[in-house]
């Protein structure tokens, strides 16, 4: 473990409570994509497969744990939940997710690490998570004005994946073997793809303005 | 070898 990683994880967790707080607070998921929800529970499901076979250390088992149980508690809310239900934006929230789901798994047919179920459902959380923001960002452009928790949350969430660049960069310099260059490469996709985003909330941070992104 | 399979990530 090293301070770019467990900054990583802070910073994924923050996201996780800032959305809980979100949607707790104010009783509503407005702004908020489902899709993305959706993704990234089945990112947490199909990378946490080993979560009762290979024990890593107390810290990464209850990780694992918060990040699944939250975004399925996520995920059950939007579409369960009497109340937040009502405020989802279903007719802007139509980014065809599906086939994100099965670029990511065929791409993690073709390219794993080794030929095994847990290689290759790793590979497809891996690349999975790289795209899952889409019909988040897609949403914020369609919803117009971003209220501050669903911006900080966004944002927090793509910070998460920075840091772990940084990790990894750490990590190749003091570990002799540290290829992992499936995770280098979905990693910076995922970062870049928060790129504009970042552009705009800095900008909107920095004129004190409400954030807007173009549509 | 084994453990460069072994995800200790999140």
């Amino acid at each position: 473990m090293n301070i770019f990683r467990l900054a990583g994880d802070l910073t994924h967790l923050i996201s996780i409570l800032v959305l809980l707080l979100k949607i707790y607070a104010t009783k509503s998921c407005s702004g908020i994509s489902l899709k993305t929800q959706e993704l990234y529970a089945l990112v947490f499901l199909a990378r946490y497969l080993d979560l009762f076979t290979d024990f890593v250390s107390v810290y990464n088992t209850v990780m694992k744990l918060v990040f699944i149980g939250s975004s399925l508690a996520i995920v059950w809310c939007m579409r369960m939940h009497r109340i937040v239900k009502r405020s989802y934006n279903r007719e802007l929230d139509t980014f065809r997710h599906y086939f994100l789901v099965a670029g990511s798994f065929v791409l993690a047919l073709v390219v794993h690490e080794k030929f095994t179920l847990q290689e290759i459902f790793w590979a497809f959380s891996i690349y999975l998570e790289a795209v899952a923001i889409l019909p988040q960002l897609v949403l914020l452009q369609r919803s117009g004005n971003v209220d501050n928790l669903t911006g900080q949350y966004v944002f927090f969430l793509g910070a998460y994946r920075a840091f772990y660049i940084l990790n990894w960069i750490y990590r190749y310099f003091t570990e002799q073997r540290f290829g992992r260059w499936i995770s280098w490469i979905s990693g910076l996709v995922q970062t870049a793809l928060y790129a504009d985003f970042f552009y705009y909330y800095f900008m909107s941070w920095k004129n004190n303005a409400k954030l807007q992104l173009p549509a | 070898n084994d453990d460069d399979h072994y995800h200790d990530e999140l």
